[in-house]
């Protein structure tokens, strides 16, 4: 049975049986697409195996990468109002080379969508880490920035299109340093409620949940859809 | 009149055989997120010459049939997957990463002669 298991763990694509500690959550789109073609293949409908229709990209793999990065904890931050600073880091070994990257959708959950407890207005500042973190340096040096955003908070889960940098991460692994997230408060004069800005970036902290949503397309398992399988 | 073909008894003939595979069964439900297991389904059974024109056959299957009766040496034709259809499999691997793949021709639909 070893040798079958071996073989079958190939055909999917895995080197060895996983052993997950515990699962991940499994966002709600990919339990759609993964009903939604259950759907089709138990009705007989036939569906383009190599087309997202969910998504709207072509692509046969969809993979959620878990945020594998850190917090920063600097003592003297940059501003009053800057609320957190994170490493966001995610491996993207388990691409394989031939497979070609059609989407990469960044997801930053800032929690609950509930509006029992409003939190201030928020800014998000998001850019690319372009050099290695020294040890010891507070924060590492942040190179492009590609999102400035505000947000009023709770607002659920933000999406950011991350495909050229995931497409040269993919080619060029060694430039996969991450991205550097800072959350700022705005401050505002009429604020109606004075957010004790110690107890609202902890919450913060807590709830912040970043993943990478990725769809590739292997060609020798998708054929051209021009051109009909013989 | 066409003679009565010899009803050689249904059961043996081809036709597909239920198989359901539980991953759990193999230790796989640990790292399979969905689904628990699959109708997988396998093909079995005789293709003799009288029922290769009704058994979903292709043409092959049938000159292989009368081959087969006119030299026993030339095996009869086989009991093969004539319609598949894929399955999608959602599961993590050792990076944590949650993986939804589709898999063609995972599941025997139909079975025929070829």
């Amino acid at each position: 049975f070893q040798f079958q298991e071996r073989v079958f763990l190939q055909f999917l694509g895995l080197d060895k049986v996983p052993s997950p500690q515990k699962f991940q959550p499994v966002p709600y789109i990919l339990k759609k697409i993964f009903h939604d073609q259950e759907a089709a293949a138990t009705t007989g409908v036939s569906r383009d195996l190599c087309y997202v229709k969910e998504l709207g990209v072509r692509g046969n793999i969809l993979r959620l990468l878990p945020d594998q990065g850190f917090f920063f904890y600097s003592k003297n931050l940059p501003q009053v109002s800057s609320c957190l600073q994170k490493l966001l880091y995610f491996n993207l070994s388990s691409v394989k080379d031939k497979e070609q990257l059609t989407m990469a959708q960044l997801g930053l959950d800032l929690g609950p969508n509930t509006y029992y407890n409003l939190g201030p207005e928020l800014e998000l500042v998001l850019s690319l880490v372009q050099e290695p973190h020294v040890w010891g340096q507070s924060i590492p040096k942040p190179g492009k920035m590609f999102v400035l955003q505000s947000v009023l908070w709770p607002q659920g889960v933000l999406h950011f299109n991350l495909l050229d940098v995931a497409r040269d991460w993919s080619n060029n692994p060694q430039k996969n340093l991450g991205l550097f997230l800072e959350i700022l408060v705005k401050e505002h004069r009429d604020s109606v409620a004075n957010f004790q800005l110690g107890d609202t970036c902890a919450r913060l902290r807590c709830t912040l949940h970043a993943s990478l949503l990725i769809v590739t397309l292997n060609p020798k398992q998708c054929y051209h859809s021009s051109r009909e399988r013989r | 009149a066409a003679i009565p073909a010899p009803n050689a008894p249904c059961k043996n003939l081809c036709h597909r055989h239920q198989l359901f595979i539980n991953f759990r069964d193999l230790g796989w439900h640990k790292w399979i997120i969905a689904p628990k297991g699959f109708m997988a389904n396998y093909c079995h059974g005789d293709c003799p010459f009288s029922l290769t024109t009704s058994l979903n056959s292709s043409n092959y299957a049938f000159m292989q049939a009368m081959m087969h009766v006119v030299d026993p040496a030339i095996p009869q034709a086989v009991c093969i997957p004539t319609k598949l259809s894929p399955i999608s499999m959602l599961y993590q691997d050792n990076d944590d990463n949650v993986i939804l793949r589709h898999y063609e021709d995972m599941v025997v639909d139909e079975c025929g002669c070829g």
